[in-house]
């Protein structure tokens, strides 16, 4: 999950 | 899920509560500013439009119901409530939102890693988060007696964010390919406004004297 993946924290 | 991130999750609830429960109880609002409240509203509704689009798991879905339940909540007391909104600093809370506002919109135009509304929205709450505690620091420093709920508040808000580093060295040693370089750096950025203010937060508290930031 390298850039915009990275949607999965507060 | 690492224990760093639920930490710091939980201690970012944590600080809206003791706000909560300071308002609630003491029926006063004294200390606290609106625009940080504000612009905290602003962060969770941008960064949180995906509720609609992309589902993660239900603790996240709960928690980012939680945020903006509470936070809306807060701004509610202090805008209308009919005890705690009298005790409001208004003269003392003059930041003004555009000097942060502007420049995170402009720079999450620029500096994002897709160009499209959702993604743009995303990432100026990120930015803007990082900026957001200034309009409260600025009206603690101009308060002469910091409750200790309020200081409280405040220390758990930079506690939050530097268990989020930790959190994001965890997961950079153990998910191949996890990088997220414009969070990191806002993320530090974060971190450094609250510097000042946990000195002097740990020197009063070592000393046992009332917390008051210097001018």
């Amino acid at each position: 999950a390298a850039g915009k993946g990275a949607h999965d924290e507060l | 899920m690492n224990i760093f991130r639920l930490a710091g999750d939980m201690t970012h609830l944590l600080s809206i509560i003791v706000l909560l429960l300071k308002m609630n109880a003491t029926r006063s609002c004294r200390g606290v500013s609106l625009k940080t409240q504000e612009l905290y509203a602003v962060v969770f509704v941008c960064r949180y439009l995906d509720l609609f689009t992309n589902f993660i798991s239900l603790y996240n879905t709960v928690m980012k119901l939680i945020f903006l339940a509470s936070t809306f909540t807060i701004i509610y007391w202090m805008r209308f409530h009919k005890v705690i909104r009298v005790t409001y600093d208004r003269e003392q809370d003059t930041f003004r939102y555009q000097f942060l506002v502007l420049p995170c919109l402009v720079l999450a135009m620029v500096l994002n890693s897709e160009f499209t509304v959702m993604e743009v929205l995303w990432t100026f709450s990120i930015y803007l988060e990082a900026v957001a505690i200034l309009p409260q620091l600025v009206l603690l420093q101009r308060t002469n007696n910091i409750d200790n709920l309020t200081g409280n508040y405040v220390f758990l808000l930079g506690s939050y964010r530097a268990l989020y580093i930790l959190n994001w060295i965890y997961r950079f040693m153990t998910e191949p390919n996890y990088r997220q370089y414009l969070v990191w750096i806002s993320g530090i950025v974060q971190t450094i406004v609250y510097i000042d203010f946990f000195y002097y937060y740990i020197k009063s508290w070592r000393n046992n004297e009332k917390l008051s930031l210097p001018a």
